[in-house]
């Protein structure tokens, strides 16, 4: 008994002003922060590259099987996303460390010539994100305050 | 017949919440980790 | 009105000075940058009083409208952002720090004042520009200014209840019904993953579930009259489709939330939204198990849980009006009489302030919610369970059986389907109206009655998934229990295919 029914006249607005919007929806990205490098952009790729997600690509686990250079990527494009945290995450666990004052990612390169409480001095590896590769940084001292 | 739920997008199988990665009511698939606002560190905002 | 003179020009020049701080790295020391931005908006009158105040963020929301109507949003929406997102933080840092920071009613006082403005804007916008109206900068204030506002912080976590009152009553007087060119990024603000965690799963649950149910009742009020009709058109599809993916979460992740709102939004789902309300009564407390409705044998009222009181946040009793209606009901359910009460319930239940329908749904929702809850508190009071012989021949049962007789197709249509919104998963509710819904099958004195009470189960049953317990233990019991005799009635063999349904039905019961 319940049939279709004639909309009513303020349905009927109701529905015009909904047509209307539904010509200009919002998308994913107008509820997303602006993001300084890789801004949301729905691109059609070829329907034989994955249109998903790969299952589990939102685990630490996933993330510790990246190679470094593009855990550095996701670190140093999506900053402010929970990608950047798990990519350090993952950087961490490939014993990198994060200086919070050089604001960089060092790595023991070899045993420290010099450890003491405040830092330990050595050879460390950095990554260069401007140069995008890793390399030595003879003498340097690695202050334990600023370790994160 | 109604629609095919399992369908949407959702993995409804999840144990995990689905609201934190939801990527919203017309979006096919969940928020990728690069979608997600995360409250990482200050200085790791190096922009 | 009397504006003082150059107020908007100032307006604009703050605004755009703000973007400007935003966007340079003085922000490296945010509280600085505001706090010497502070002092501009003071040497410029801006917080001198609250008229000064509202009036520059009324200049200051209409130019951020501006700039969207002046950009083609599909092309240029980082621009837009590049503009609303600095304005966004400028309210969320004014909000923060106005007053002492243990003073929130300043704060919520001047959230409360800013929402209210965009609101008024936006109501006006979508009245002048009617279809051409752009969703986009609004959408993006209110995301923003919620992100903003809900970013781990101390003062802001402080008043985080409050803050979410105020968006919910921003998002409630924005309901798609008042601002249907808005609806799309309505469902997608109260369905975002930060609101969805900050009101049902930090708030103080009371608060934040009752406040969320209100803004889904918006929802299933503004979609029922689209969805009367099988062929749905796009806009309608698209928007329904988004309500079932939020409806998916919330049965996932807040199943509780559902279980204890279920009635409020049966209330406002049409009734031939089958598949989107079974998808609202499947939901179940996480830490039950519900048994497999196919067990052969299954003693339902054996199970632990068959007899617990269900939580029902709705009050459905309050609804039962007029007062003397609920007076004289009160009054036959104590003393079952007088008889001629009975022939007076139809006549209360067609007074429809709903057009398009002749019923009080509603009505007939707690009318029939409410017989069975003093049905079962009667049994109870015995220190009985509901079984097939306690809930006969006492008042109760003579409304039911009353309504399933006196009532014309369309009226036993809506109480059957009352009933049915009862079976569950297994509490005493689901246990009651499993019982009373197989009892007036095998008491009908017409087949009519029985072929209803068919059609209603079988329609919930052959939508796709999900299908609540209670709806499978009732339909498997009524073809298996020989002493309903199903098999024998014609409407049974009505079709080869409806016959093929049953037994398939059957065979995956046996």
């Amino acid at each position: 008994p319940l049939g279709p029914t004639p909309l009513q006249k303020d349905h009927q607005v109701q529905f015009q002003m909904m047509e209307a919007a539904y010509y200009h929806l919002p998308s994913p990205s107008d509820s997303e922060r602006l993001r300084p490098y890789l801004q949301r952009q729905a691109i059609a790729t070829p329907p034989h590259f994955p249109q998903t997600q790969l299952p589990h690509s939102d685990t630490i686990d996933f993330f510790q099987r990246l190679a470094t250079e593009t855990l550095f990527f996701v670190f140093y494009y999506m900053e402010g996303t929970k990608a950047q945290y798990l990519a350090a995450k993952a950087l961490k666990k490939q014993s990198w460390r994060f200086h919070t004052k050089y604001m960089m990612w060092f790595q023991r390169h070899e045993e420290p010539k010099i450890i003491n409480e405040e830092f330990e001095q050595g050879t460390y590896i950095y990554f260069d994100y401007e140069k995008w590769g890793q390399r030595k940084k003879e003498g340097f001292t690695f202050e334990y305050k600023y370790l994160e | 017949m109604g629609q095919d739920l399992t369908a949407l997008g959702l993995n409804l199988n999840s144990m995990e919440n689905l609201y934190q990665s939801f990527g919203g009511p017309f979006s096919d698939g969940p928020a990728r980790p690069q979608d997600i606002d995360y409250p990482v560190p200050s200085e790791y905002l190096i922009n | 009105i009397d504006e003082p003179p150059g107020f908007l020009e100032r307006s604009e020049y703050l605004l755009k000075d703000w973007i400007t701080i935003f966007h340079t790295h003085a922000t490296r020391d945010p509280i600085k940058s505001f706090s010497n931005f502070v002092n501009k908006m003071n040497i410029y009158g801006i917080l001198k009083g609250d008229e000064a105040l509202t009036r520059f963020f009324r200049h200051a929301t209409q130019m951020c409208i501006d700039v969207t109507y002046r950009n083609d949003p599909t092309i240029n929406n980082t621009k837009i952002f590049k503009y609303i997102d600095p304005y966004v933080r400028l309210i969320a840092l004014l909000v923060k720090h106005s007053g002492e920071t243990s003073n929130s009613t300043t704060k919520l006082n001047l959230l409360n004042k800013i929402l209210g403005i965009v609101i008024g804007i936006l109501l006006k916008d979508q009245e002048v520009h009617k279809q051409n109206f752009q969703q986009l900068a609004y959408h993006r204030i209110f995301i923003m200014l919620f992100l903003e506002l809900s970013s781990s912080d101390p003062v802001l976590e402080n008043i985080m209840t409050n803050v979410l009152t105020a968006f919910c009553h921003a998002y409630h007087i924005l309901r798609p019904s008042i601002a249907p060119g808005f609806c799309y990024s309505w469902l997608e603000l109260i369905s975002h993953r930060v609101f969805l965690q900050r009101i049902l799963a930090t708030a103080p649950q009371a608060k934040g579930w009752s406040m969320y149910s209100q803004l889904l009742v918006d929802l299933f009020k503004y979609l029922a009259p689209f969805l009367r009709n099988a062929e749905l058109a796009k806009s309608v599809t698209l928007l329904y489709k988004g309500t079932l993916r939020v409806l998916l979460v919330l049965l996932h992740d807040f199943p509780e939330f559902l279980c204890d709102y279920h009635f409020g939004f049966c209330d406002v789902i049409p009734p031939n939204c089958i598949q989107m309300r079974n998808l609202i009564l499947s939901a179940y407390p996480r830490n039950m198990r519900l048994p497999d409705p196919f067990t052969p044998n299954l003693k339902v009222d054996m199970l632990s849980d068959i007899n617990t009181q269900p939580r029902i946040h709705s009050n459905y009793a309050a609804a039962i009006q007029p007062p003397n209606f609920k007076k004289d009901l009160d009054l036959y359910l104590k003393q079952r009489s007088p008889v001629t009460f009975l022939s007076e319930i139809r006549g209360h239940l067609q007074i429809s302030n709903e057009p398009g329908s002749r019923y009080n749904v509603p009505l007939m929702n707690a009318l029939v919610l409410y017989v069975g809850t003093q049905a079962i508190n009667q049994i109870r009071a015995k220190n009985q369970n509901p079984t097939m012989t306690n809930i006969i021949h006492n008042a109760h049962m003579d409304i039911l059986q009353n309504l399933a007789v006196d009532l014309d197709n369309e009226g036993r249509y809506l109480f059957l389907n009352a009933i049915a919104n009862q079976l569950r998963y297994p509490n005493i509710h689901t246990h009651y109206f499993s019982c009373a819904l197989l009892y007036l099958f095998d008491e009908a004195n017409t087949e009519a009655i029985q072929e209803q009470i068919t059609r209603v189960l079988l329609e919930r049953l052959i939508v796709n998934r999900p299908h609540p317990w209670g709806l499978l233990i009732t339909f498997i019991e009524l073809i298996k229990n020989p002493s309903y005799k199903f098999w024998d009635h014609d409407f049974v063999h009505c079709a080869p295919e409806i016959e093929k349904l049953f037994e398939s039905v059957a065979r995956s019961c046996m």
